[in-house]
């Protein structure tokens, strides 16, 4: 229930703590049972193969901005799938190339823009890319909603 | 929404530094309860967006964003006199800096959400889901109706890469039918975001070899044996399986989500459950091949031992594992 390698006590022992469950307002064990980080009850199926046609449709027809970020160090979703999709599946002209983008002058990725869809890396970081870039994340999630570069 | 106000937290000391609310908001029509926390913006709530937050899995809590990278404590494990208690300070870094931050437990079944009908409700697919957070999303702004001409963000990541753009087109296609309140969505965000089944189920191999976790000479030769690097779908038993099955052998032992990191608890914890990683449908496939490998490896030496009268020794501390052998 847990992901491998992946350490969790700290939210575990929080959010099944009754004094904090009864603080957020949420139910309490007796109710819901434990906080688990994933989920042991959920039958989920997937029943959508590509998103691909969505993006497009969402920023090309509908005028959505997006970004589309990868730590590129994961293994588990890795920057070389988002890379191939976003340059070559969304049949829209690259309209500022790949270049690096700095935080206190120094690189904290690359990124490459697609009309109204943009993506970007993050150098040095994982899956969670917030957990191990706290700094570059903030600052790119402030410039994409500001319409920044 | 005065019910839902929170006070404090338990583990921070201190005044809140902008207003925190949490509570459930019930969609559909069977008893399901999904949960939020919401924290508005320290700078002025009204002029920043609000964005939306999804962790993925699928089945995965939010409460991942919330405690371990954007929310807006830091948590610390502590030692206290009744046994380990959590620490929480002020995260310099947090998303609601700059953003009214709104994290969501979805689908119910997952984190603090949940279903008054049980289990039968926690069945469910990539469309379901879409539609009961988009309903959540317009009860949530009929009950915060400050925040209803703010921009709004849809942000997740990982599996959320079908959530959130499977939610954006929900909201979009919902606010042309006339769905009130209007939401006003200008964008979206996602982290290494699973997509597409074959494009992701081909992205490892040269991941790998880009950062050196196998040689280009075996990056070369997977490329070549596997039809010009369709790896995603190679047929059990093949060539192309039997070297991706060496790929995984080489990577197995580092941490999957971040190649630089430790994996906590390492390769060799066994808690004698199936994996539920489902990080990536090719990821998950090339894994579960080399996994399956590996138990006929173990079942064919077990049985050769008992034939010459040996005790099976306990796996995992007699025998060589992989991570060890990449150790």
């Amino acid at each position: 229930l847990t992901p491998p390698c992946t350490d969790a006590r700290a939210a575990s022992l929080w959010l099944n703590d009754d004094a904090v469950r009864s603080a957020i307002h949420a139910a309490p064990k007796q109710v819901i049972g434990e906080w688990t980080l994933c989920s042991n009850h959920l039958f989920y199926t997937r029943v959508v193969p590509s998103l691909i046609p969505t993006h497009k449709s969402l920023t090309q027809k509908h005028g959505l901005r997006a970004l589309i970020y990868s730590g590129d160090h994961d293994m588990a979703v890795p920057h070389t799938g988002s890379e191939v999709w976003t340059s070559t599946k969304l049949d829209a002209p690259e309209t500022a190339p790949w270049r690096p983008w700095m935080v206190a002058s120094q690189v904290a990725g690359y990124v490459v823009d697609y009309g109204s869809l943009s993506y970007a890396t993050v150098k040095g970081a994982g899956h969670m890319v917030p957990t191990n870039k706290p700094k570059e994340s903030l600052t790119m999630f402030k410039r994409f909603l500001d319409g920044e570069p | 929404k005065q019910n839902d106000l929170i006070d404090a937290v338990p583990g921070f000391d201190g005044e809140l530094p902008s207003k925190h609310y949490g509570g459930y908001i019930p969609v559909g029509t069977s008893g399901k309860r999904l949960y939020y926390y919401f924290v508005e913006a320290e700078t002025d709530p009204s002029e920043a967006p609000v964005v939306l937050w999804l962790n993925g899995g699928p089945g995965c809590s939010s409460f991942d964003g919330f405690v371990y990278e954007h929310g807006p404590f830091n948590f610390r494990l502590a030692d206290t006199k009744a046994g380990q208690g959590v620490k929480l300070t002020l995260n310099s870094y947090a998303w609601n800096k700059v953003a009214n931050m709104l994290f969501l437990d979805s689908p119910a079944g997952v984190g603090l959400s949940y279903s008054e009908a049980g289990p039968r409700d926690y069945r469910t697919d990539d469309l379901v889901t879409a539609a009961d957070a988009e309903e959540f999303l317009r009860k949530w702004f009929t009950r915060y109706t400050q925040f209803q001409s703010s921009r709004f963000f849809i942000s997740g990541e990982s599996y959320a890469g079908m959530y959130v753009p499977n939610l954006a087109r929900a909201v979009v296609e919902g606010n042309e039918d006339g769905a009130e309140p209007y939401i006003n969505i200008e964008g979206y965000l996602i982290g290494n975001a699973v997509t597409d089944t074959e494009v992701d189920g081909n992205a490892l191999p040269l991941f790998a070899a880009g950062k050196s976790l196998i040689s280009q000479a075996q990056y070369d030769t997977l490329w070549k044996r596997c039809d010009g690097g369709n790896f995603w779908n190679a047929s059990a038993g093949c060539e192309c399986d039997e070297l991706l099955d060496d790929l995984v052998d080489a990577v197995s032992a580092l941490n999957v989500y971040d190649v630089l990191e430790p994996c906590y608890l390492g390769p060799n914890y066994d808690d004698g459950e199936e994996d539920q990683d489902d990080e990536g449908e090719g990821w998950a496939k090339v894994q579960g091949a080399a996994k399956k490998k590996k138990q006929a490896r173990l079942n064919s030496l077990q049985k050769a031992l008992k034939s010459h009268g040996r005790k099976w020794p306990v796996v995992g501390s007699a025998l060589p594992r992989v991570g060890e052998r990449v150790h």
